[in-house]
């Protein structure tokens, strides 16, 4: 028996919006820790890894471990039906093919409850082992949106380098070429909108923006995004879901043939 | 010529 109350029903709702052009079908896992998913895209470039903590959960019962197939264009469908205020509940029973997302509003004048199907994943699940980062990187995750955006008009890769004069962003395509460089600034008010530069050496890694643009769908989740690069390892972009845990993505650089 | 490198070759399946 599987039983998940989010008061902030609307962390899930962003979570699928964040993730669902990326991958098609995920396995979620619950277990005593939280509720959690790692998934690939199709050509095992870019992977999600999504830990919501149970402690995050008003209630979290989860007797055993289980994990659920979900497609999550449907899931995001079902989700979408859930108002952004509402309390959302997800319920499986042990062995059942279906998983149940019951929407309570603030009110509690209207509850709903959406049964989907669950299907069965062939889950290739990675070892990501703790790496050392040559350069980390945080910084407003809305201009980091805007800087892949932007530098996506111009070019299909970006080039990420991390010096002690700060991160550059640089893309070149048919019409000409871009440079986006920003500099270390913690003298802001608000921490959340600081860029802080941590950096062990000086690290320059090439990616598709693609990917970039995809992972910014998550930018609702955090003001804050941590990029964390290291040469010949893929890069990871990581928004904290406040109080409850982290979506990080990571993507594999490309590299000179 | 730029190659797209997998996350295979970084990472083990578990």
């Amino acid at each position: 028996m599987l039983e998940l109350r989010l008061v902030q029903g609307s962390l899930l709702k962003k979570v699928l919006e964040s993730v669902k052009d990326l991958v098609t079908d995920a396995n979620f896992d619950c277990s005593a820790t939280g509720f959690s998913l790692q998934a690939m895209d199709s050509s095992h470039v870019a992977l999600v890894a999504l830990l919501l903590r149970s402690e995050g959960f008003e209630h979290y019962r989860c007797d055993r471990n289980l994990s659920m197939g979900m497609n999550l264009n449907n899931m995001s469908k079902m989700l979408k039906c859930a108002g952004n205020d509402d309390i959302i509940t997800i319920k499986a029973d042990d062995g059942s093919d279906t998983v149940t997302f019951m929407f309570e509003s603030p009110t509690q004048d209207k509850i709903a409850d959406f049964e989907m199907k669950l299907m069965d994943i062939d889950s290739e699940h990675l070892g990501i082992p703790e790496a050392e980062y040559h350069a980390i990187v945080r910084m407003p995750s809305a201009e980091f949106a805007r800087i892949c955006k932007d530098l996506s008009s111009i070019g299909d890769t970006v080039v990420i380098s991390v010096t002690k004069e700060g991160v550059k962003f640089s893309t070149r395509g048919d019409i000409g070429t871009a440079n986006i460089v920003c500099r270390q600034n913690t003298s802001v008010d608000k921490p959340e909108e600081s860029t802080i530069i941590e950096m062990n050496e000086p690290v320059s890694l090439t990616f598709a923006l693609r990917y970039m643009n995809s992972f910014t769908k998550a930018t609702p989740l955090a003001n804050s995004v941590t990029i964390s690069l290291s040469s010949e390892l893929p890069v990871v972009v990581e928004y904290k879901i406040a109080e409850m845990g982290y979506i990080r993505f990571y993507l594999a650089p490309k590299i000179e043939d | 010529m730029q190659r797209q490198k997998s996350l295979l070759s970084f990472f083990e399946k578990s």
